[in-house]
């Protein structure tokens, strides 16, 4: 999967991948102060394709709130929602809409979940769909925080860590690889990182065929961009 | 005297070192990348320009400019909305209109930006189209113009067609002996490749200069392999296409009334060139057949009272009759029609013209009606009514002066087309062509039928001919994503006897039939599908009642907007990067309609689409996001 990092204040983006074996679940958010928790596992293409990449997507999710008593398990096949102890089943091939005293839901048919969890986080998830017998590829889903600014500072994992921004600076523009992605040196979390310029998708407004967003991209999986390593996030269960 | 040396003035301060053209077809959609990269080598700041051509035929879908990294993306928008919002911009002239005719098959996009000393800039074009079948084969055209030798020059041109290929040329003017072997082609059972790329030193118009022979059209033509019965069809991803083009069916005979303009205006060229055509259609009409000749100006004259069997004699007889049709008077077109109508009529009635045969009007005219009755809303309706949906009338617009959305919307309402002729020294192998193109019809009323519960979203199903070398396509979404197979039933009016098969469609594995290649198809024929009913709708929105216009309008541009085509009714808007002084000028790429071409062309060359937008970026809310790509 990208992971895409929006700095509106710098108008700039920061962006890396992460492919690990397909199955791995990633913490994506926690804060333990809220209570808040949302878990991704992967899911690979069906065979290699001929360019050797074995790509990696989301293809489930998994969202706790603690304090408000709501769960979410929701995937490319269905969306589960457990709030008191009610269960709900949802499909995507619906068109709905949930208003609870803690959680919203808006679902629109074959694209996308709106999720927002009362007091605490806004969140968009996106379905790709993709044509069952599509040679490689398989569904998919896409994850975009709306709102985090509620969310405690202690909040963490892979996109967590990111809500309250990251200082950074960037240097030495030189040609890279491809001409059309120079090279440059970013310092970062006390660190001297080569990086890449160049531009990742948002699906936001058109899930087939998505948006450019220019980013600075981190190379090894986010090495030196993330808190640690990408495999300190990784964890053994959904919820 | 001392001698002085001027300092050439034609120094290279900027090096175009690449120019690319790419281009996919996949069961006829042609999806073509257009890539030209520059270098500043100045020491100071200056403009770069892009200029390109592309098909008429053919939908933009994509532009971009990267400077030093930083991407500047087109983005589509509703034109007239864009209108209102860029009106500050259009007053001030800060924009430039960004296409404009070239010719009779292209249309020129042209974009300049201004580059800093030293820097580069990289810019991509992409446009689609679908490829028409016509007298038997498919054209893909590539205009080229680099200024100057680049370092890599290639064009490139894949084409997938699952039916099998049956043939592949390719030729271009400018190839010169020492070229031609560079022209590259590998054609398999399935698949085509063409490139062409001349090193610098081969692109030289001679040795050491900077002038290149590399200037004009490149052009590969090729046709598919037909199968008998249903025809065939593909489905990938959710969508199908349909492309029906049987071989081996016996020709429909025809009756065809020609309308012959006669007016003033005709006088000289036009008069010559259009007896020139005469002579050599009548000549390729069929025994079988049957014609009359009307000419006209202000009177009205028949060369005989009814239709006539086009044999030998009566051939060599029309052709003394053309031969002496000389230019005079103003331009009665509504009474010319009404009599060719009436002709057709009567000899039905009165069953002097074969029971299955096709009845057409062949009009051909180079102005606007000045006698008789002028209105023009006054002479389509008469003409609709007057054939009663049971003729087609195709119209020949000759020259600049013609009003041709009024020949278009006559000929689309009486089931057949309009065409351009344009003025030059080849006017009478338009015509020919054009004639070539209609004039042997192979089926009548052709309905392709699928299962209602299976597919929605169709395409036009309904065609009143199948001609010789042309082709039917029909595309549609499959309701059901998991069906693999469905049910198809074609049925059409033959000469002898009725065309009616039935068949199952199944989803062909490009898998296997491309193996390693599969993974670049991707969603080509949703986008077919989308480029045919934005055509289709496009069409529907010039004919019809006042509310079914306007809901194709808003239909077509609502999946305009959606696929991100530039269409008459969409724009698309780049964003320059700030000048020096601060200022941002948006450049806007539009559609021209035949209208616009044609006042381009009346303008001679000089016509430039003045419309100037600001840009308007909606932008998302920043996120912190994870997904595919």
């Amino acid at each position: 999967p990208h992971f895409m990092i929006e700095l509106p204040d710098r108008e700039d983006a920061l962006c890396f991948n992460i492919n690990d074996k397909p199955g791995t679940i990633f913490n994506l958010v926690r804060d333990p102060t809220s209570g808040i928790l949302v878990n991704g596992q992967t899911i690979g293409d069906k065979k290699t394709p001929p360019d050797g990449k074995i790509n990696t997507y989301f293809w489930r999710f998994g969202i706790v709130h603690k304090t408000l008593g709501v769960r979410l398990d929701v995937s490319t096949e269905d969306i589960w929602v457990l709030q008191d102890g009610k269960q709900v089943k949802l499909l995507w091939s619906d068109t709905a809409g949930l208003k609870g005293p803690n959680v919203d839901l808006l679902l629109t048919k074959d694209r996308s979940l709106t999720v927002t969890l009362r007091d605490s986080v806004k969140f968009v998830i996106l379905l790709h769909k993709v044509w069952k017998r599509h040679p490689y590829h398989r569904d998919y889903l896409g994850f975009y925080t709306l709102d985090s600014h509620l969310l405690s500072p202690s909040v963490h994992g892979l996109l967590g860590q990111f809500y309250h921004g990251i200082e950074y600076e960037v240097s030495d523009l030189r040609p890279g690889e491809v001409p059309e992605k120079p090279d440059a040196t970013m310092f970062v979390k006390g660190q001297e990182l080569n990086v890449t310029r160049g531009w990742q998708r948002d699906f936001r407004r058109d899930v087939k065929n998505g948006e450019n967003v220019p980013c600075w991209f981190i190379h090894s999986n986010g090495t030196g961009l993330l808190d640690g390593d990408f495999t300190d996030y990784i964890v053994s269960g959904l919820f | 005297a001392r001698s002085l040396q001027k300092r050439s003035t034609n120094e290279l301060t900027v090096e175009v070192y690449s120019v690319t053209v790419d281009c996919t077809v996949t069961s006829r959609f042609a999806h073509t990348v257009m890539t030209s990269k520059a270098l500043n080598r100045a020491n100071r700041s200056q403009e770069i320009f892009f200029e390109v051509e592309l098909p008429k035929t053919a939908f933009i879908t994509n532009f971009s400019m990267e400077i030093d990294g930083e991407v500047y993306v087109g983005e589509v928008k509703e034109k007239e909305k864009a209108k209102k919002q860029y009106e500050k911009a259009v007053s001030s002239g800060q924009t430039a209109g960004l296409v404009k005719a070239s010719g009779r098959k292209m249309e020129k996009f042209s974009v300049s930006v201004n580059i800093a000393a030293k820097s580069n800039v990289t810019f991509v074009l992409t446009y689609e189209e679908l490829l028409q079948r016509k007298l038997g084969q498919y054209e893909i055209l590539t205009r080229v113009k680099p200024k100057q030798p680049v370092q890599e020059f290639k064009i490139v041109t894949n084409i997938y067609e699952p039916q099998g290929i049956a043939f592949v040329n390719t030729h271009a003017n400018f190839l010169t002996n020492e070229l031609l072997p560079l022209v590259e082609k590998t054609v398999t059972d399935k698949k085509a490749h063409i490139s062409f790329s001349p090193t610098l030193e081969q692109q030289r118009k001679c040795q050491g200069c900077d002038e290149t022979i590399i200037e004009g059209d490149f052009i590969i033509k090729y046709d598919v392999n037909r199968a008998q019965g249903l025809g065939d069809i593909h489905i990938v991803n959710g969508y199908f296409v349909h492309f029906f083009a049987p071989p081996d069916l016996p020709r429909v005979p025809k009756n065809v009334v020609f309308v012959i303009d006669r007016s003033g205006s005709m006088s000289g060229h036009k008069m010559h060139q259009t007896r020139e055509a005469l002579q050599a259609i009548l000549k390729d009409l069929h025994e079988e057949d049957h014609f009359a000749l009307v000419a006209f100006d202000n009177s009205i004259e028949v060369w005989r009272e009814s239709l006539t069997k086009a044999t030998k004699e009566n051939l060599s007889e029309a052709s003394r009759y053309v031969s002496n049709i000389h230019s005079r008077g103003s331009t009665n077109i509504n009474d010319a029609m009404m009599r060719g109508v009436r002709m057709l009529i009567e000899d039905r009635e009165e069953k002097k013209l074969p029971e299955r045969s096709i009845d057409m009007i062949l009009l051909l005219t180079d102005g606007n009606p000045d006698g008789g009755k002028a209105s023009l809303p006054v002479i389509q309706k008469n003409v609709r009514t007057a054939t009663g949906g049971n003729m087609t009338v195709f119209c020949l617009g000759f020259g600049n002066d013609v009003d041709y959305p009024f020949l278009d919307v006559m000929s689309r309402e009486n089931k057949g087309l309009a065409r351009r002729i344009f003025e030059g020294s080849d006017a009478t192998v338009q015509l020919q062509g054009f004639y070539e193109e209609v004039s042997s019809p192979l089926l009548l009323e052709v309905d392709l039928r699928y299962p209602d519960n299976a597919v929605d979203f169709l395409t036009t199903n309904h065609f009143n001919q199948l001609f010789n070398g042309s082709e039917i396509v029909v595309a549609g979404r499959l309701t059901d994503n998991d069906l693999d197979n469905f049910l198809v039933e074609v049925y059409g009016q033959g000469f002898e006897e009725d065309f009616n098969v039935q068949g199952q469609a199944s989803a062909v594995d490009w898998d296997v039939i491309y193996p390693g290649e599969e993974y670049i198809f991707g969603d080509f024929t949703e986008r077919l599908w989308a480029y045919l009913t934005i055509q289709q709708l496009l069409d529907k929105s010039k004919t019809g009642a006042t509310d079914e216009k306007a809901n194709a309008t808003a239909k077509a541009l609502d999946m305009a907007l959606l696929y991100s085509f530039v269409t008459p009714l969409t724009s698309m808007v780049v964003t320059k990067p700030k000048t020096e002084d601060g200022t941002e000028s948006p450049l806007i790429a539009d559609k021209l309609t035949e209208e616009q071409r044609q006042l381009a062309e009346r303008m001679s060359h000089r016509y430039v689409p003045t419309r100037a937008h600001y840009p308007v970026m909606n932008y998302l809310p920043p996120t912190h996001f994870v997904d595919g790509d």
